[in-house]
């Protein structure tokens, strides 16, 4: 475990629990895209496989457990919520995100680690989740009005991978042998995703503006 | 390199 791991952890776990805590306190999900908190959700079930066969740490377990149970609640208040459904924007969230999944299952049988059902697993969770963002800020490009809740969400959710990132390369040059394209790839590609979201948020923090993503 | 290593992160 090295700094940037745990930062990056902390910031994770700081935008599930900032979503969370919105949806829960004012009941409403307005400019939550369902999709995004639908593959993430996915992201988690596939690569979390081996939360009850492989014991790491309790740290490990406990995370595990904690972003399982807010991305499935997220979907289930968004679902099932009589208030809060009320607020969901499903004309707006039109992302049709099994465009995503099918692709990053084929890439997945493709690339891998080993052709093990684990290991493709493992694969189609990091590609799913490199992409899982893109209905959120989809969304948010339409809604235009981006309430500050959302925005520090899908902010935090952005700088946990930049924090993995700067792990990845801290392990690579303390642990030998320690490469591994298929996480970092997928890795630098979720985080560009956010590039131009970060621009706009920091330009509209600097500004002291609303957040608007360009049309 | 095992993906082992890897599968401590989260």
């Amino acid at each position: 475990m090295n700094i940037f791991r745990l930062a990056g952890d902390m910031t994770h776990l700081a935008s599930v629990l900032v979503l969370l805590l919105k949806i829960h306190t004012i009941k409403s999900c307005a400019g939550v895209s369902l999709k995004t908190q639908e593959l993430y959700a996915l992201v988690f079930a596939t690569r979390y496989l081996d939360i009850f066969t492989d014991f790491i740490s309790l740290y490990n377990t406990v995370m595990k457990l904690i972003f399982l149970g807010s991305s499935f609640s997220i979907v289930w208040y968004i679902r099932r919520h009589k208030i809060v459904r009320r607020s969901y924007d499903k004309d707006q969230d039109t992302f049709r995100h099994y465009f995503l999944v099918l692709p990053c299952l084929l890439l997945a049988l493709v690339i891998h680690e080993k052709f093990t059902f684990r290991e493709v697993m493992w694969a189609f969770s990091l590609y799913l989740e490199a992409v899982a963002i893109l209905p959120q800020l989809v969304l948010l490009q339409r809604t235009r009005n981006i309430d500050n809740l959302t925005g520090q969400y899908v902010f935090l959710l952005g700088a946990y991978r930049a924090l993995y990132i700067l792990n990845w390369i801290y392990r690579y040059f303390t642990e030998p042998h320690f490469v591994h394209w298929i996480t970092w790839i997928a890795g630098l590609v979720q985080t560009l995703l956010y590039a131009d979201f970060f621009y706009y948020y920091f330009e509209s923090w600097k500004n002291n503006v609303k957040l608007q993503l360009p049309a | 390199s095992s993906n082992k290593e890897l599968k401590d992160e989260l």
